[in-house]
């Protein structure tokens, strides 16, 4: 294989039965497009760190993915991004986590990946250091979506706690978490 | 959490994850994506890797890192070091999730051990496939 590309949209609570078949064709679609996003780049030949960027560009940018628009909401009903980028060839690596306002935090991940001596930059900091590398920045709000404004509404209430921990006793270790889930 | 691994026309591998977290999270909570060996890794050596799913397991067990050393270390190929990490270390914790990846040969893995897990690859054929559920 001359070159190739792989990727994945999350793993959890997918199940069958949970989505009607017009919504796993947007899903299909979606997928389908970040593909050829990355094809493009690497039959052109692009570099592989700038495929990956491109690729995840497309699914940050989806609703449909629990990544950029349409994450999850924290317990304060905001979003909190984080990404990861490393390029095998010189084992180099970038992340951010607790991103608040940058667009697509992979693109941060990759700017600090390459810009600056650091791996791993958290929080306000970060966020400057988006902004001075010239990267998108948007309201919070930006990655919002009735979804998952809903979702966390339901699981804040009583019932929905519990059925968190129905859930966590199926799914994990019940003595290492207090109160929390994956549903994104 | 979305992800992706890529081998190009140089030989060259990376990989790239991008996530929300976990719903309701609080504390500053931090998984295993920005956790570089947890949830994403490359070495031209041996693969590259992006994993989703519960990342404290992911994070516990250096998961993308764990993989690429079998395969460095015990000459496994990039299915069965997948398999033996996220099939078995993982299913063994009861750690749910999976992840995608990629060597400098082209092989693609992705492997999951949890219900469904959004996934597709394509080559330089150009024919993308693109999955949701086991089998």
């Amino acid at each position: 294989v001359e070159f190739g590309l792989v990727i994945h949209g999350g793993a959890g609570n997918i199940y069958k039965g949970r989505y009607s078949e017009d919504e796993e064709k947007e899903y299909r679609l979606k997928l389908e497009e970040a593909l050829q996003a990355g094809y493009t780049i690497l039959k052109n030949g692009g570099t592989s760190p700038e495929a990956v960027e491109k690729v995840i560009h497309v699914l940050e940018d989806s609703p449909l993915f629990n990544a950029g628009k349409g994450a999850v909401m924290t317990s304060e009903e905001t979003v909190e991004l984080d990404a990861a980028i490393m390029d095998g060839s010189n084992l180099n690596a970038g992340t951010c986590a607790g991103i608040k306002h940058v667009k697509n935090p992979i693109s941060l991940a990759k700017a600090i990946m390459e810009k600056s001596p650091h791996v791993m930059l958290i929080g306000e900091g970060a966020e400057k250091f988006a902004e001075e590398s010239g990267l998108e920045m948007v309201a919070n709000e930006y990655f919002f979506t009735e979804k998952r404004k809903q979702e966390i509404k339901i699981i804040k209430t009583k019932e929905g706690e519990e059925n968190l921990k129905v859930y966590r006793d199926k799914s994990f270790q019940d003595d290492m978490y207090p109160v929390d889930g994956k549903f994104g | 959490t979305v992800g992706c691994a890529a081998l190009d026309k140089h030989g060259n591998i990376a990989s790239g994850t991008s996530t929300g977290g976990m719903t309701n999270k609080k504390w500053g909570r931090v998984g295993d994506v920005p956790i570089i060996g947890a949830g994403t890794y490359a070495n031209n050596k041996t693969c590259a890797i992006s994993a989703t799913g519960h990342g404290e397991f992911f994070i516990r067990n250096v998961v993308a890192h764990d993989i690429s050393a079998l395969m460095e270390y015990k000459s496994l190929t990039l299915q069965q070091a997948a398999d033996e990490v996220v099939m078995k270390k993982l299913m063994g914790q009861k750690g749910s999730g999976g992840v995608i990846g990629i060597d400098k040969y082209g092989n693609i893995v992705m492997s999951f051990n949890s219900d469904g897990m959004f996934r597709g690859y394509i080559t330089d054929k150009g024919e993308p496939f693109t999955a949701m559920y086991k089998n």
